[in-house]
């Protein structure tokens, strides 16, 4: 479902290029549990903004789901994007003006899906991460893993073919992980592709593969969680 | 070097009334270093910014180095702010617009240091948090584990009382967890007070006190890393 050959992200140019990725190949079939690990400011971050159709990459070719999206440019750009990928960024990234509920019902605007069903949907996910009772929050009324949990309930709402999740764990205590790790676990049983960074090893021993970036580079595309 | 008493932080009212912090005594040594840990929404954000100054608390007393501060207002608090406390946040709240280096001289703006001395010291801090060779990028061109080092760069760099630290390694990797917690250590070792938000039990081992927070009431107040 992912298809990246040589691709490449270049900051900057001459004596100043950062090449925050490098002769990328990845290629993830549909229904795998994938890891991205490395050092910090190895590249994770940009791959998966790459991955999810938010930055295009500076050089390679990246099919998703068959579609040369490289070719694509804003509104359908933005079309295949809304209802293939859900994201849980590294930040959050929640409309800080908005109640939870809010921000869970978003993409499913885009998508077009009635009013009040989009509210049942999310409810219901809102319900699913632990927050039935924070549902008129604004972001700044909520802890930092209780906003974590909205951007995780915004990105499984539309039922996404991929979900791409930046550290979803990171600030949140060992039970939420649990919490959270099994819900990803269930979508994925489903049927739906998970890629996740992270640098914990607790979260990548739930995953099936872990592919390893150093310095933009990929270091190994298919290691086992056992080691 | 801290003293709290009685200390409630109140959000709402009536029915939503949320009891962010209730009924917390907390008493806080100069030369300690101590973690807070309990789960998601459990207050420990809301403590860290009642002891930072950045908000103040609904009921209840604070002391911070003999200074009653619930007494004080803008000008004098922000300047016992400025002079005794070091802050890193769960969410980094670097200036956009500012390069690494101009983030992290900031305090000693405040603080009256000269511009040569206030460069040198900047740049200092940055080398120790491993960032040489990114002083001039600006945040959204720093990885999120960068963007903290550059926070953490800048909380030393006043050379405060008291170092307050919201998850400071939640975005990094191991291996600069294991550098940014040896720079901590090296700190308390040099008489800072350090305080620390973590959830992973690897940092709070590196700690000497454990504060146990749950539904905004402290649970235990002095519990060793052991258990
Ligand atoms: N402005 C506000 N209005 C209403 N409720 C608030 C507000 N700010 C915080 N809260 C609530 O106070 C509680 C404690 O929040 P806090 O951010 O201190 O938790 P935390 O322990 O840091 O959690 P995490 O580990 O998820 O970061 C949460 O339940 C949150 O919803
Ligand atoms: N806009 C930009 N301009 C210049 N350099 C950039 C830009 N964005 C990212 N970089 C650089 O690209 C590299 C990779 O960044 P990225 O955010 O992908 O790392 P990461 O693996 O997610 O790190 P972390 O674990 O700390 O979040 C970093 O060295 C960063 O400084
Ligand atoms: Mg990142
Ligand atoms: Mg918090």
């Amino acid at each position: 479902i992912i298809l990246m050959e040589n691709i490449a992200k270049i900051y900057g140019s001459g004596n100043t290029e950062v090449r925050a990725l490098d002769q990328v190949n990845l290629s993830v079939e549909t229904g795998e549990y994938c890891a991205i690990m490395g050092p910090s400011g190895s590249g994770k971050s940009t791959l998966m903004n790459i991955i999810g159709c938010l930055d295009s990459p500076s050089q390679g070719s990246y099919l998703l789901d068959r579609v040369d999206v490289s070719s694509l440019h804003d509104d359908r750009l933005a079309d295949i994007r809304n209802k293939k990928i859900g994201f849980v960024f590294q930040q959050f990234h929640l409309l800080p003006q908005s109640s939870a509920l809010d921000n869970t019902i978003l993409p499913m605007i885009y998508a077009g899906v009635s009013p009040a069903e989009r509210r049942d949907r999310a409810e219901e996910a809102l319900v699913r991460v632990g927050l039935a009772d924070r549902l008129q929050n604004k972001p700044n009324q909520l802890s930092g893993g209780q906003q974590q949990r909205v951007a995780i309930a915004r990105a499984i709402v539309n039922k996404p073919a991929i979900l791409l999740a930046d550290e979803p764990t990171g600030a949140l205590d060992s039970r939420t992980t649990a919490e959270i790790l099994a819900l990803f676990d269930e979508l994925n049983q489903a049927g739906m592709t998970v890629v996740m960074v992270t640098h914990e090893t607790e979260v990548a021993k739930q995953t099936q593969r872990i592919v390893w970036l150093k310095d933009g580079k990929i270091l190994h595309s298919h290691l086992t969680p056992e080691e």
